[in-house]
């Protein structure tokens, strides 16, 4: 058995080949353009000149003995079809495939991938809600309904946590604080909270609306 | 003072203006090819065909009075780099720039883009994290030493918290459990897992691998 086949090393397809090569991991990259491939090749288990809708050549390659095929081909829609199609009839247990739009995203996932990316959309969108909760420094949602968030308490959480009473005024647990360079993982109640600081929490999402808003 | 303006409505762009405008912010896209206008414009607050290289209608459009400037032009580099000057130049405060590549990134933030994204890399980065992990649902880096992961148990965890001692055997400290679609938050010590549930620690990351490679 092998573990990564990624067919496209373009931006999206080199960059998930590096960095599991660069964690240890056995990486078969090909593509149809030399360019392409003389670029990745000292950066990977194996890299190969190929078209992914050559079925003989996919087949010789032995495609359906990876654990993982991901197919990062983008400007043509036909040939990421055809190329999941041969991965998953050769026998890939699990193909990822790259998609430019809602439709072909459709598409793709009908035909038998996986999974489906929409790189530039994804982003996109994470971007946004980002930009949208500045206060939150990253998010983590567990679930529909809950998240782990790390917020700026802006001045306007100061004092002993059990003085602060969090848990019954929001219905949110601090989980750790983070002042400065230190991190203080699951401080006891009377840890002093000062300006600056930046509080993780967990919680139900009204309940962490609700601290964002007062902390807004 | 207006919110959002958003140069180039291709993959990324759209998804950025569209996902800020449906949480109800004033969003402003540009574009200098009607097609993508006509696409976007029942989408957002207001769309106008324009080249984002022009510095004559970038300053009639007030580029800068927006709070967030996002420049999501891709096939040139040149466009990128002279949307970005004449918008801080304008005087934007926060200029958010697409990239190519490493080298284009770096281009982008010398010419004072305040943050730089690469769409395709960043994404490729994370789904190769993903797959390396997939005992990890998911993953929120807290600085450089600390996370909170959500990890299966894969069965190998059952019984009390207080009786597998998990601060104490591995250093990590369960925040909240995941049992099928129903989530526990801070779970007292005599709550009891079973095969399948899914828990969410916090902890420093050399503590939450020991724990990965033992659920492995
Ligand atoms: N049939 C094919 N067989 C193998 N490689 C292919 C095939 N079609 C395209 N590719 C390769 O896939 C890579 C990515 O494709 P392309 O550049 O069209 O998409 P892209 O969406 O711009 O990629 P990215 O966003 O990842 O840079 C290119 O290096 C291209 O040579
Ligand atoms: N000088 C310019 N002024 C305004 N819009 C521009 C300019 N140059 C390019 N654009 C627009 O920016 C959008 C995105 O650019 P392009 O398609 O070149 O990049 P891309 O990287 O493929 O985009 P994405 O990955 O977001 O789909 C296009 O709709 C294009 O018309």
């Amino acid at each position: 058995m092998r573990e990564y086949l990624i067919m496209g090393a373009g931006r999206f397809g080199s960059a998930v080949a590096e960095t599991l090569y660069d964690k240890g991991h056995d990486v078969v990259v090909v593509d149809m353009n030399e360019d392409a491939i003389s670029r990745i090749m000292n950066r990977v288990t194996h890299a190969a000149i190929l078209d992914a809708t050559d079925e003989v050549a996919l087949k010789k390659l032995g495609v359906g003995n990876f654990d993982h095929v991901i197919i990062a081909i983008g400007s043509s829609l036909e040939a990421s079809i055809l190329a999941t199609v041969l991965a998953k009839s050769a026998g890939a247990k699990h193909v990822i495939s790259k998609a430019n739009s809602q439709l072909s995203a459709k598409v793709l996932a009908s035909v038998g991938a996986d999974e489906v990316i929409r790189p530039e959309h994804d982003m996109g969108v994470r971007l946004a809600q980002q930009l949208i909760a500045p206060s939150i420094m990253d998010s983590f949602h567990l679930g529909s309904h809950h998240s782990v968030v790390e917020i700026e308490t802006k001045g306007k959480l100061c004092g002993r946590l059990e003085d602060l009473r969090l848990p019954n005024r929001y219905g949110v647990q601090v989980i750790a604080v983070n002042q400065g360079n230190k991190l203080e993982v699951s401080p006891s109640a009377d840890f002093e909270l000062f300006e600056g600081d930046r509080v993780v929490v967990i919680g139900a999402n009204e309940n962490i609306e609700k601290l964002r808003m007062f902390l807004a």
